[in-house]
């Protein structure tokens, strides 16, 4: 039975698709059979990882509107244990289509998650950069968040209404929902600005925070742009060891 | 009577509300007479300008929804000629509320533009990180559209669906929109990400890509954490600098 865990902030370009890309693949190397949800329509983990979806082929769309088999829409992807629903860009058009919709908030959990759930170690879901109904559902059908964050005060500003969506969540739609950590993301520790955010964070957060953090490295935003994790691009880069340490700090939280 | 420009990009995190602040800030140094509208729940256009809203006072949402009178929106900020009409996280259900509305799209342009545009030189809308009906309404409000745009890959791969959105505004909503300019931000001219990233957009954007570059300097991000714009904050700084020669191109541009 995999855990579930949805990689969430509603600030943008904090580093949610490249976690949860490089999170679920290190992961799927220590032979921990993976599946990442696409739930964005801006598709990024889904072309992070090479996944060409063809026109005919289901998406995590169909999943939630057409109810097909979501085995069908399952892509096995370079990495051996690593499987992906993708998303494309007709996932924008969800949130208006859901809106009138019985349990609206429930149609990733009931449509893809119970229903694949018993076939994988771990589910990750990327989000959007919103707090609308594709990240509550996303929220709602997960057993815990993980929150990169950037240090920078945009991010934490951002930090009390996030905060605010997974108590309402945790309320009325996931009594179980909680924080499974807060990873600080492209960090330079050298400035103050980090050093204060940081202070911030921590009264926030306390021992969520993982002790591991990834510092800025070009190689990331490198392996996107070649459709692969960064374990798989440059095994030795400085960007595949913040991962893989930061993996190792994971399991060892939820073992 | 004001232009009217929309700074927008889906794309997370790519330095729309760092570039609606800095500009509209250095055009009011300028001595142009200029209103900064923010359309995003996020608000940091109204925290990084240090705005504060009265819980009793409107609004963007209160002049969206409750057609207050615009005048009392608006705010006056530490720069002589920079008026603010700031958001709050109220603004976040502005999408569902509007969904079954008559011509939702041209909320912003009634209710708020076509107030306020004969007060001044020029208008900047900062959009959220979608293209939901708040940047489509902020679109079909607008003479044109600056684009900020990152040099990575995932900022690459959004632009083709931005501009078919803005195409579809264009058909549709507003058959005057057109492409302002396309502005690199956090720009490192020394990876070959990047100077790959250039050539593309080159392709698609030629002249409308601004010869002035933002590259990436600490005082930016510092500078909204003290809620102030980055000529207030250090006027000396490299981030000064290229915003004040990215102004000077803009304005050469518009005259
Ligand atoms: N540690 C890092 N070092 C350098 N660049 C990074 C790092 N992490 C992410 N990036 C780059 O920063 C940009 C933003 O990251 P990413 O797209 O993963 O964020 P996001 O939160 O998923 O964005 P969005 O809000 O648009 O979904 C990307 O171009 C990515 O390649
Ligand atoms: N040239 C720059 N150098 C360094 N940091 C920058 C620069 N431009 C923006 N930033 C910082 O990068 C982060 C993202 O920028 P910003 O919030 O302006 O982007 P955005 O596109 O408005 O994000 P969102 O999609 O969440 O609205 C902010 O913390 C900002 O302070
Ligand atoms: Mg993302
Ligand atoms: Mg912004």
């Amino acid at each position: 039975m995999a855990r579930v865990i949805c990689v969430s902030n509603q600030k943008g370009g904090v580093g949610k698709t490249t976690t949860a890309i490089n999170i679920a693949a290190c992961l799927s190397a220590y032979e921990k059979k993976v599946l990442l949800i696409d739930a964005d329509p801006q598709a990024n983990a889904t072309s992070g990882l090479n996944v060409i979806v063809e026109k005919s082929n289901p998406t995590i769309y169909e999943c939630l509107i057409k109810d097909y088999d979501v085995s069908n829409a399952v892509y096995s992807t370079q990495m051996e244990n690593l499987y992906v629903i993708p998303a494309t860009s007709d996932l924008a058009g969800i949130e208006i289509e859901l809106v009138n919709m019985e349990a609206r908030e429930y149609y990733i959990k009931r449509n893809i998650i119970d229903k694949v759930r018993e076939d994988y170690d771990y589910i990750f879901l990327d989000t959007p950069p919103s707090l609308g109904l594709l990240t509550i559902n996303a929220l709602t059908a997960s057993d815990s968040v993980l929150i990169p964050m950037q240090c920078e005060y945009y991010s934490l500003e951002g930090v009390s209404r996030l905060m605010q969506t997974i108590k309402l969540v945790n309320q009325r739609l996931n009594k179980t929902l909680y924080i499974e950590g807060v990873l600080f993301t492209m960090f330079d520790g050298r400035t103050n600005l980090t050093n204060q955010v940081v202070s911030e964070v921590k009264k926030y957060f306390g021992q969520k925070i993982y002790k591991n953090v990834i510092p800025r490295n070009i190689k990331l935003p490198e392996s996107s742009s070649f459709g692969k994790p960064i374990i798989l691009y440059d095994i030795n880069s400085k960007g595949a060891i913040y991962y893989l340490e930061l993996t190792k700090e994971f399991l060892a939280r939820v073992a």
